[in-house]
């Protein structure tokens, strides 16, 4: 009687951005900042 | 007012199947026990992203309903807005009825524009649910779907396995952990809210002295807490910034303290193998942090986030029935 729904894993967009070497042009561009936690990390929410 | 989701995008990397109307129309969805609403892009979407993606073509659904109350979730790169809309939902050979979800017809920013999954799947409780709509699983409920009022998460440690996880809805399978559940009451519910007793490194507590709440949630990749906390916990366990984002030398795996949470009194211990992403960057390996700042404002808040990074070490189990979270060691 348990429903069963499979789930596949695929490497998270962050992965993909840092294999093109996009992820730090991401977070300047959305004024992300990892390491200092500012307000604007609230793309996180 | 309805709160926010807390979806971590970036992160994410499970990913399920669902289908939306008759005959048929597929989504790849996250399963979110951070938020209560399903919500899939639209065929009138205009943004890049929705093009990217399966779009939701009502006019070719004869189960489809109007229902035409508007739709907004914020995000810190945009607002995704669209509208809501009746249809009956299939996951794995349920057959929800009626079901209320958001078609989007506007998507935040590029991000989405490259993330695998076309929408999302809310399983947190309804006091979540942007404009009052009744969440999937209430309605699995409602309508009699579920055996027990209960769904569980396992989520597969290698990426190399053909099986990356599973939801089971309806219960859970004593195969995917060891030993028993211990239960654990949710202290509110909204987000699958838990009391923590403390947080030790190596057997000394360090953060969470008096306790503190946490979530549960599917629907966020890593581990979160307040900044000032993952600071000092980044420190701890040697992470440092390179590139924008806290990394840990992979050689030193070995020399890393173990991260426990105590929950209810029972101790859920992360080795450093267990709360780090390992991953391979320009040829060579790269061992970024699985803890992540991020303060979640009162009332909501302060609490941590118990992300993937936990859920793939302890099977979990979200008990509606009994309003409690059990956990146990994956297999």
């Amino acid at each position: 009687s348990l429903k069963r729904v499979t789930l596949v894993r695929q490497r998270s967009l962050r992965k993909v951005m840092r294999d093109h070497g996009q992820f730090s042009h991401f977070c300047k561009a959305h004024k992300l900042d990892m390491i200092e936690y500012t307000e604007d990390c609230n793309v996180f929410k | 007012e309805a709160n926010e989701p807390l979806i971590s995008y970036l992160d994410l990397e499970y990913f399920g199947q669902i289908s939306i109307g008759t005959p048929p129309q597929n989504f790849t969805v996250v399963f979110d026990t951070g938020s209560s609403n399903l919500w899939v892009p639209s065929i009138y979407c205009v943004s890049k992203a929705c093009a990217a993606h399966n779009q939701f073509q009502p006019v070719q659904s004869s189960t489809y309903q109007a229902v035409g109350t508007p739709f907004s979730i914020e995000y810190g790169t945009g607002s995704l807005t669209g509208i809501i809309g009746s249809d009956q939902v299939v996951i794995e050979g349920l057959t929800v009825s009626n079901q209320q979800f958001a078609e989007s017809v506007s998507e935040p920013g590029k991000a989405f524009l490259d993330v695998s999954f076309d929408g999302i799947l809310g399983l947190a409780y309804p006091s979540l649910a942007v404009d009052g709509v009744t969440p999937v699983f209430d309605n699995m409920m409602a309508q009699n779907l579920v055996e027990l009022p209960m769904f569980s998460f396992y989520l597969g440690k290698n990426p190399e396995s053909p099986l990356g996880g599973e939801v089971i809805f309806g219960g859970f399978d004593p195969s995917r952990f060891m030993g028993t559940l211990n239960w654990v009451p949710v202290t509110q519910q909204g987000y699958w809210q838990i009391q923590l007793d403390n947080i030790q490194l190596n057997g000394t507590v360090v953060f969470c002295m008096n306790g503190c709440q946490a979530i549960v949630d599917t629907g966020t990749s890593l581990i979160t807490g307040p900044t000032k906390d993952i600071k000092k916990l980044q420190n701890y366990i040697g992470a440092t910034p390179v590139d924008g984002e806290y990394a840990v030398d992979c050689n030193n795996l070995g020399m890393m303290p173990d991260v426990t949470f105590t929950i209810n009194g029972v101790p859920y211990t992360l080795a450093a193998q267990a709360y780090t992403l390992t991953d391979k960057y320009a040829g060579t390996a790269f061992c970024s942090s699985g803890f992540q700042g991020l303060d979640i404002a009162p009332p909501a808040g302060p609490f941590w986030i118990l992300g993937d990074v936990f859920i793939r070490q302890f099977y979990s189990v979200f008990d509606r029935g009994n309003n409690r979270v059990g956990l146990a060691p994956a297999v």
